[in-house]
């Protein structure tokens, strides 16, 4: 579950236990233990990162493991980011009468 | 603008969460949930219709390496219409010199599009008087957002980095304490605040976020939900009959 509602028992759950229960939930295992090691660092950073942005949250929003917890920013943007805008505003706002758009 | 709209409420108007896996199409996704939902309210008729054929007959090629939903809308007006899921199932990667679509019957049709003006309570009132409408916002907060209204500031999630494309569904209002930090911690309760927020359909599977919808705070453009607010019409543009959101 999320940071917040995560139950801190009586003592918080082991980062391996943590991942071994995500493994579990979606379904995921690694080809060797460098990649198993390599998986456990990023699901470590993201779980830190999901912490910092829920201090960070001026809303309700609640945020810790989810299916792309084993994923880097890179490996996630090139799964899901829409791409084709690379990050930036598609010229569709370029003013009629440039040459480019007449040419269009 | 009525305090609440939530269009899942009524049958026929919102499809099943979907689920891109390895194929960046967000924006045919939204599209096609878009023009699915308006074609329920309209014709009272629950249509799924083809995400493949936004990707196989689009005229930029890959579907699959990202797209945007105005040309999803212009792929249905070039093929007069969209043939249905169950017709031209989704196969997770594109096959851009394949398009099938003359071989299906066209199972829903628009008449255009348009960009809605970047102005949240306008953006609102659209959705609640005509239907769901595609926004494209940065997803920057999404990968590890599990429930709750994310509220984010322009440094936290750059309204102007939009990159992902999703379904506005609906809006309404929930409580918080003042800082929910300092509540979690304090024995008297916390003054509450009320915090607007918009409902959104994505497309990663129903297993994220809250059964794959989530919320955005409504009122401060957050992640730049306002930039490409686009909905299809598939009403002839004829004298309006007013079609009320259930709350």
């Amino acid at each position: 579950g999320s940071l917040r509602s995560q139950d801190p028992g009586p003592q918080p759950l082991e980062l391996k236990q943590v991942f071994t229960l995500f493994q579990i939930q979606y379904n995921r295992s690694y080809s060797n233990p460098e990649e198993y090691a390599r998986r456990l660092d990023i699901f470590a950073r993201n779980l830190a990162q999901a912490q910092q942005l829920e201090e960070e949250d001026l809303g309700t929003a609640e945020f810790g493991v989810t299916p792309f917890s084993d994923l880097t920013e890179e490996e996630f943007g090139r799964l899901y980011g829409r791409r084709r805008m690379d990050g930036e505003a598609p010229n569709v706002g370029r003013e009629v009468g440039s040459e480019e758009w007449e040419e269009s | 603008v009525p305090p609440t709209c939530d269009w899942r409420n009524l049958d026929g108007v919102i499809s099943s969460v979907k689920k891109q896996e390895s194929c960046n199409c967000c924006w045919a996704m939204a599209a096609a949930g878009n023009i699915e939902a308006l074609w329920g309210i309209r014709y009272h008729q629950s249509v799924e219709l083809s995400v493949q054929e936004l990707l196989d007959c689009g005229r930029c090629g890959d579907g699959c390496r990202g797209g945007f939903v105005w040309d999803a809308f212009m792929t249905v007006l070039n093929n007069s219409g969209l043939a249905s899921e169950k017709d031209y199932p989704f196969q997770g990667k594109a096959k851009p010199h394949r398009c099938l679509a003359k071989k299906h019957k066209r199972a829903a049709w628009i008449q255009d599009f348009i960009m809605l003006q970047d102005n949240e309570q306008k953006i609102a009132w659209h959705l609640a008087t005509e239907g769901p409408i595609t926004v494209t916002i940065n997803m920057k907060l999404l990968k590890q957002y599990k429930k709750g209204v994310i509220k984010a500031t322009p440094t936290s999630c750059d309204p102007l980095l939009v990159d992902h494309c999703v379904l506005l569904v609906g809006f309404g209002k929930t409580e918080a304490e003042v800082d929910r930090r300092a509540g979690a911690a304090a024995s008297q309760p916390y003054p509450r605040r009320s915090i607007p927020f918009w409902i959104l359909k994505n497309s990663w599977g129903a297993e994220w976020g809250e059964k794959g919808y989530f919320r955005l705070y409504r009122g401060n453009n957050t992640c730049g939900i306002t930039k490409y607010p686009l909905t299809a019409r598939v009403d002839r543009p004829v004298k309006k009959r007013r079609v009320s959101c259930p709350p």
